[in-house]
């Protein structure tokens, strides 16, 4: 019959497959299979299930990072930058937040922080609406960070407890646009001490590799506090967050699952290892 | 950026004068690795290297080949490596074909976008109009997104600012739109129709019906799949139901401008068949580019 030690590497294989159609990176896999090779070694397991257990296992324990509390905390009011590349899911995303600050009977301002793209303050617009939050926008080509400021300050005037600023999609690789968001942050420091309590980095779970990158050029300007994993409910796994987790320490604080107000819920690590072993 | 896997196969065979199976079969490995971390899918970088390991152990050997123009030059086993690995890269991502399908003169063509969520299609539903002035013809935008939030407003921004028309009718479906959409476009004489609509998921039944529905209502020239560069082993699954049920004409990888390696490109081509037509390289309306094989080949493998 098969040695253990022939047994293990078939098993790897279709371990393999798994970890990388999950976009999980060459390197998070090798250090997962390491792990699980160290307590497979130290318990003489080898079956294909014991093993594909303590993946499982040890991604559930990467992932299960402690999330500070979102939408509250800071201020009043709390303040929360969104972030992140093109296409990610900013928007839509703080149009769900701002629903379920607005459901706990609070109040929340909506800062329309993208003045750059075609009928992106339209598009933000409809979501206050439907959130129930207040919109302040600025004109065509404002500067972001004015308008931000003027967000704020109306928070402070009208006593709201949650401002949630919208920024321009961005890669990370363009300098000077990345020195435009470190601006936007300074200027909510201006507006309120401490601010922003709260920089959520939205990436879309159908991102590959790249999705490391633009968490580590993030984290590195404007410091991100959480991330909002977005697009769930298609077929991408987002397993480029185990790396991010395990390398940058930053937690998944939400998930998002379509594209209505409904569509968001915090993140739950048993749930995550679930969709991307079974 | 030269990845790891790319760099570490070429040291590996570097200053030797002969190549045997064994190297070449490590130095895949580490080409294995760079495909992966380039987003590759995974069973596209299996018949990659499968392809690769066929050739090399043959020729590798050899220190001097015949170039494109015919002429001997000597190579090192390693080079000669590496030029195996681009030119098969190169011939899998080809060939060129930018062209999209355009009726003759005095006839409507019609291109429509499809593809997931904030892949790009509208921002390049208004460069292709920019890209057809700049061929002295006539484009018409159809706003077929009804779902989004600012869908339409947003293409009408972009048809301002080219001075492209763009055809809107509230509470309309989407393939009555199209229907409509080059109706308006025969009275104004365009003689291009772009058809932008709504991001969806593959896997979404309804939505994906309602492709097939604009696309037998008014059998556009060219359907065309709109990548996010940054993708990564979704691409796959995703080309692949696209292509399925709409018979795709070619693709179009967008945000192309930032640092995403792009294997999505090789895998799209490799399970589908088809060409990618253009690459998207910023967000201004002129940042359109036709595909070329050779850049890009060389971003994938690093
Ligand atoms: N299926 C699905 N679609 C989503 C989700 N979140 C956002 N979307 C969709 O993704 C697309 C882009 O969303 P936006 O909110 O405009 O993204 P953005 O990051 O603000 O985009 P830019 O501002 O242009 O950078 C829209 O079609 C959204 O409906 C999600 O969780 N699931
Ligand atoms: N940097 C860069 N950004 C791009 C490119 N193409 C599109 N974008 C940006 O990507 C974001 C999404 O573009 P959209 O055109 O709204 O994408 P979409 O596919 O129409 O989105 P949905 O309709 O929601 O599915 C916007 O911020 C665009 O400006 C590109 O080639 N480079
Ligand atoms: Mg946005
Ligand atoms: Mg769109």
């Amino acid at each position: 019959g098969a040695t253990p030690k022939q047994l293990d590497e078939s098993v790897l294989g279709e371990l393999e497959e798994i970890l990388f159609t999950a976009d999980i990176g060459v390197r998070t896999a090798a250090n997962l299979v390491e792990a699980a090779r160290e307590k497979a070694k130290r318990n003489e397991l080898s079956s294909a299930d014991r093993l594909k257990s303590v993946i499982r296992q040890e991604v559930e324990r990467i992932v299960d990072l402690e999330a500070p509390k979102s939408l509250e905390g800071g201020g009043p009011p709390h303040v929360v930058m969104v972030v992140g590349v093109n296409g990610s899911g900013k928007t839509t995303t703080i149009g769900k937040l701002a629903a379920k600050v607005s459901a706990q009977g609070k109040k929340v301002v909506l800062a329309a922080g993208d003045t750059f793209r075609a009928a992106a303050t339209e598009q933000l617009d409809v979501w206050a609406e439907r959130a129930g939050a207040e919109l302040v926008k600025g004109k065509e080509d404002a500067d972001p960070a004015s308008v931000v400021f003027d967000a704020i300050k109306r928070a402070k005037e009208t006593g709201a407890d949650v401002v949630i600023a919208d920024t321009a999609g961005r890669l990370h690789t363009k300098a000077p646009l990345m020195e435009e968001l470190k601006k936007v942050r300074r200027v909510m420091d201006k507006a309120v001490p401490g601010a922003p309590h709260e920089v959520l980095l939205v990436l879309d779970a159908t991102n590959g590799q790249n999705a490391i990158q633009q968490a580590k050029q993030f984290q590195d300007a404007v410091g991100v506090t959480g991330i909002a994993l977005t697009k769930l409910d298609g077929t991408a796994k987002g397993g480029v967050i185990i790396g991010i987790c395990d390398e940058l320490r930053i937690p998944v604080a939400w998930v998002g699952v379509g594209e209505k107000v409904a569509d968001l819920r915090r993140f739950d690590p048993k749930e995550f290892v679930s969709a991307l072993f079974d | 950026t030269v990845s790891k896997g790319f760099r570490a196969a070429k040291n590996r065979l570097a200053g030797k004068t002969e190549i045997g199976p064994e190297a070449v079969d490590e130095s895949l490995r580490d080409i294995r690795v760079s495909l992966l971390e380039a987003d590759v899918a995974f069973e596209v970088v299996k018949k990659f290297v499968a392809r690769v390991r066929e050739k090399a152990i043959g020729e590798v050997v050899k220190t001097t080949i015949t170039d494109k123009h015919g002429r001997r030059i000597r190579v090192t086993p390693s080079d000669h490596f590496v030029k195996i690995c681009h030119d098969e890269l190169e011939a899998l991502m080809g060939p060129v074909d930018a062209t999209l399908k355009l009726k003759p003169k005095g006839q409507v063509s019609g291109v429509m976008m499809v593809g997931l969520q904030g892949s790009g299609k509208t921002t390049t539903a208004g460069k292709l109009a920019n890209y057809f002035l700049k061929q002295e013809k006539k484009p018409l935008l159809v706003a077929a997104d009804i779902y989004r939030p600012a869908a339409v407003e947003q293409l009408r921004v972009l048809g301002e600012r080219l001075g492209v028309p763009v055809f809107f009718e509230p509470d309309t479906s989407p393939p009555e739109l199209a229907k409509k959409g080059y109706a308006a476009a025969r009275e104004k004489r365009c003689d291009v129709v772009i058809i932008d609509t709504a991001g969806r998921l593959a896997i979404d039944e309804q939505l994906m019906q309602e492709l097939e529905a604009i696309k037998s209502a008014v059998a556009p020239d060219n359907v065309v799949l709109v990548v996010d560069a940054m993708i990564g082993q979704d691409s796959v699954r995703t080309a692949a139901e696209f292509d399925r049920r709409l018979s795709l004409d070619g693709f179009i990888l967008t945000k192309l401008d930032g640092d995403a390696r792009g294997g999505a490109a090789l895998s799209i081509k490799e399970v589908t068949g088809k060409p990618i037509k253009f690459l998207g390289m910023g967000e201004a309306l002129d940042r359109l580019e036709e595909f070329r094989p050779d850049g890009l080949a060389s971003r994938i493998l690093g």
